[in-house]
């Protein structure tokens, strides 16, 4: 077993376990700063936990939503997640936008929003992208988490086979691990931002994609992504395309921002992680940390605007 | 764990209307068991997708007829899968 503190191979994939572990043990090493909190549970009954960092200061403060594994085959979404848990902590205090960014806003972490679909990747199916809830009548499981957001539901852009990778599911938040994401972000109601990682292609992308209407907000959005993707390339020049869901790859309803967009969290983005395609979701694990590190450079410059741009 | 012995992905170049319905046409074939890695509806964009080793002959017969270019960007699944597993378990030790 993974022993805790500093024994945690950031450059590695992990077991659901050891993830968990992990957070566990990033909360008790800075249990000032930050919580690990269960929000829900997965179809097959896995906990679902973020951490919640804050610095405190005031109630009801503005927050910022980072989602994980929402396609569990996308390991290294899970795995950027988890490092960017502890640079968070690790610069909180040393460096100044972090530290500013936190004196303001509280940030909650969701490194595997899909609990049961990562299990299945890890002892069974490499290439799971679903959850694993059953469908009454069909041999098929599960529901694609990221067309279950109700957002265009059912619309274009999603299949109503349940066989498809693409299945919308039954009604939107019919998947438990979409509905306890969506209840505990509106009982907060104060989120001004959701970022979902995903992989691959390399793509920083805003709402909308259920419909090619530009979001009011596409402008300011745009420019935001775009001085985001400059700074993830500025580290070792890994390059991104920027645009709309919709403009950038193809119509998709019921995602994850779509629906934070519409229901008034006005910054919300989505990366598609390395790599553009020569291992596609078995990215390398030598190539995780230099992921998060420059993805960490996009993340702070779209929370830094969050920051000054509060409404 | 599932294998993916012989199991290929193909990047599949698609420059009109026309090539997207064609290759939605294999996509959706039940026959071929294809999974998509990779979608895309935008001209310029290609589409990634996961060929078991018995559908490789027929897609690429399907691929040729139809005129669509296509290369394979990864030859060996089973491969990255092993080393994947491999550097997992060496991590746990």
């Amino acid at each position: 077993q993974e022993r805790s503190s500093n024994n945690f191979n950031y450059g590695a994939y992990h077991s659901l376990e050891a993830i968990y572990r992990e957070m566990d043990s990033i909360a008790g090493d800075f249990p000032d700063l930050v919580s690990r909190v269960k929000i829900g549970h997965s179809f097959e009954n896995r906990s679902m936990y973020v951490l919640k960092f804050s610095s405190g200061k005031g109630s009801r403060r503005p927050a910022i939503w980072l989602n994980a594994g929402i396609h569990s085959r996308e390991w290294v979404s899970q795995a950027t997640a988890i490092w960017t848990a502890r640079k968070i902590v690790s610069d909180y205090g040393k460096d100044p936008a972090i530290t500013s960014i936190l004196e303001k806003m509280d940030i909650f972490l969701l490194p595997v929003a899909n609990p049961d679909g990562y299990v299945y990747t890890h002892t069974q199916n490499r290439l799971w992208r679903k959850t694993r809830s059953l469908n009454p009548g069909s041999p098929c499981i599960g529901v694609d988490p990221n067309r279950n957001w109700n957002a265009g539901f059912a619309a274009k852009g999603a299949s109503d086979n349940p066989c498809s990778e693409v299945y919308h599911g039954p009604h939107a938040n019919s998947e438990v691990e979409v509905k306890s994401v969506v209840d505990f972000i509106q009982e907060h109601g104060n989120f001004k931002c959701f970022i979902d990682l995903h992989s691959y292609s390399q793509l920083l992308m805003y709402p909308y994609g259920y419909t090619n209407k530009k979001a009011s907000d596409a402008d300011e959005l745009d420019e935001v992504a775009r001085r985001a993707a400059e700074a993830l390339a500025s580290l070792s020049g890994t390059q991104y395309h920027v645009g709309s869901i919709f403009t950038t790859v193809y119509q998709a309803s019921g995602s994850s921002i779509d629906w934070a967009y519409d229901n008034g969290i006005k910054y919300a983005f989505t990366f598609e992680l390395r790599d553009t395609g020569h291992y596609g979701f078995l990215l390398p694990s030598n190539q995780i940390i230099p992921t998060a590190e420059e993805t960490w450079l996009g993340l702070k410059t779209i929370m830094e605007h969050v920051q000054d741009h509060l409404y | 764990r599932e294998k993916f012995f012989g199991d290929q992905v193909f990047r599949i170049n698609v420059r009109n209307g026309d090539e997207i319905s064609k290759l939605n046409q294999l996509v959706n074939s039940d026959n071929f068991k294809l999974n998509v890695w990779k979608s895309s509806s935008t001209f310029g964009l290609p589409v990634d997708v996961l060929v078991p080793s018995v559908s490789l002959q027929p897609v690429k017969f399907f691929l040729k007829s139809q005129g669509l270019e296509y290369s394979v960007i990864i030859e060996d699944l089973q491969a990255l899968l092993d080393k994947e597993d491999e550097e997992m378990q060496h991590n746990e030790g």
